[in-house]
C-alpha cells in the first residue's frame, strides 16, 4: 500500500456538494462511491443524481423492516446500492438535479441511466483492508459519528472520546501518513473524508480524522461498490 | 485537568495553554459576524435572542471540543446557531445498520507491496 493516497489526485472525485437542510447524507455517500467506481470502469467522471435516490429509493434493510431509505429522513448506503442494482442505475446530476427536499415525485427515466452497479460488498473492519479496498476499488461509502463535525474547522480530528454510534454518511477518498498532532508529539496517520455540507465547511468541504483507533466509528461501516460501463440509450 | 489517552507514552509533556475566552467574552460581536458570513436572519426578536443563546452554548461546546480534540481546530461554523438535536435532525441521516449474515463481504486483499 502506498503511504499516502488521495483519489482526488486521480480524478475520481467530483466537486464537494451541499445537501442543504435535509438528512440525505446517505445519498451523497452512495453517489460519491458510485461516481468513483464508474470512473474506474469508464475513465469518465460523471456527477450522479442524489435526488433520484431521495425521491425514488425506498429500499428497506431486509433485517430491519422499519429501516427504509426515506429521503430527508435518512437512509443507508448499502440499501441505496441495492436499489441502484435493482433499478438499473443512476441518472446524472444535470438530468435529475438536487433540490434538497423530498416532497417531489420520482422522475426517474431509465433511458438516462449513466452509471450502474455491478456489485457491492461490505469491507472488513481491519484498517489495512479498508485502505487496500480504497486503493483498489475507489472511494468508499462509510458511516461516522458526526458529533465533532458540528464545530470542526480544520486539522486532523483525533478526539480522546467519541461515540462509535454512526449517524452520518460520508465518503472515504484517501489517507495520509503524517497529520499534525502537537499534543502527541508526533505525526499521526489520518483518513481523508469528503462531506456533503458545501465547500465552506471544514477544509474546503473535507474532514480529516486520525487512523489507528476506533475514532468516531469511521472504520465500522464501510462498503465498496463496483460499476459497469453504461451508455445512455 | 486530566488527559486520558490510549497511548500514555505519548504524554511525556502536557501542553499548557492559557484559557482563551475571547470567543465567549465577545460572543455578541462574533454572532453578528456569524450572521453576516453565513447569511443568517431571524424572523422575530425572540428567535434572535434564542439563537444568540444557542450560539453562546455552541461557543462553549467548541471550546470543549478543542480540549478533547487538540489536533483539530474547532470554533464557529455554519451550524453554530443550531442545538445538537437540531443539527442531528437537519443534517444527519444515517439509519442504523445491522449487516446481514449473508451480506457479500469484500475479499481480503494483499497489503504487502
Amino acid at each position: 500500500l502506498p503511504t499516502d493516497f488521495d483519489w482526488r489526485d486521480h480524478g475520481a472525485v467530483t466537486a464537494v456538494k451541499n445537501q442543504g437542510s435535509c438528512g440525505s447524507c446517505w445519498s451523497f455517500s452512495t453517489t460519491g462511491a458510485l461516481e468513483g467506481a464508474n470512473f474506474l470502469a469508464t475513465g469518465k467522471l460523471v456527477s450522479l443524481s442524489e435526488q433520484q435516490l431521495v425521491d425514488c429509493d425506498h429500499e428497506c434493510d431486509p433485517d430491519e423492516p422499519g429501516s427504509c431509505d426515506s429521503g430527508c429522513n435518512g437512509g443507508l448506503m448499502t440499501s441505496a446500492f441495492e436499489y441502484t442494482l435493482k433499478t438499473g442505475g443512476l441518472m446524472q446530476e444535470e438530468d435529475y438535479p438536487y433540490t434538497g427536499t423530498d416532497h417531489g415525485t420520482c422522475k426517474f427515466d431509465k433511458s438516462k441511466i449513466v452509471a450502474s452497479v455491478a456489485n457491492f460488498s461490505v469491507v472488513s473492519l481491519d484498517e489495512d483492508q479498508i485502505a487496500a479496498n480504497l486503493v483498489k476499488n475507489g472511494p468508499l461509502a462509510v458511516g461516522i459519528n458526526a458529533v465533532f463535525m458540528q464545530t470542526y474547522i480544520g486539522g486532523v480530528s483525533c478526539p480522546y472520546i467519541c461515540s462509535r454510534r454512526l449517524n452520518h454518511g460520508v465518503l472515504l477518498v484517501g489517507y495520509g501518513s503524517e497529520g499534525y498532532s502537537p499534543i502527541r508529539m508526533k505525526d499521526k496517520p489520518y483518513w481523508i473524508i469528503k462531506n456533503s455540507w458545501g465547500e465552506s465547511w471544514g477544509e474546503n468541504g473535507y474532514y480529516k480524522i486520525c487512523r489507528g483507533r476506533d475514532v468516531c466509528g469511521v472504520d465500522s461501516m464501510v462498503s465498496t461498490v463496483a460499476a459497469i460501463h453504461t451508455t445512455p440509450k | 485537568s486530566t488527559v486520558s489517552s490510549n497511548e500514555p507514552e505519548d504524554l511525556l509533556i502536557r501542553q499548557v495553554v492559557a484559557h482563551d475566552d475571547d470567543l465567549l467574552m465577545n460572543a455578541e460581536h462574533h454572532f453578528t459576524n456569524f450572521k453576516s458570513k453565513f447569511g443568517k436572519s431571524y424572523a422575530t426578536r425572540e428567535e434572535h435572542a434564542y439563537r444568540l443563546g444557542v450560539f453562546k452554548a455552541n461557543l462553549r461546546r467548541a471550546r470543549r471540543h478543542q480540549k478533547l480534540d487538540p489536533s483539530a481546530v474547532h470554533g464557529i461554523t455554519q451550524f453554530s446557531d443550531l442545538t445538537p438535536a437540531e443539527f442531528r435532525r437537519t443534517y444527519l441521516g444515517l439509519k442504523r445498520l445491522r449487516i446481514p449474515a449473508d451480506a457479500h463481504k469484500a475479499p481480503i486483499l494483499p497489503t504487502n507491496d
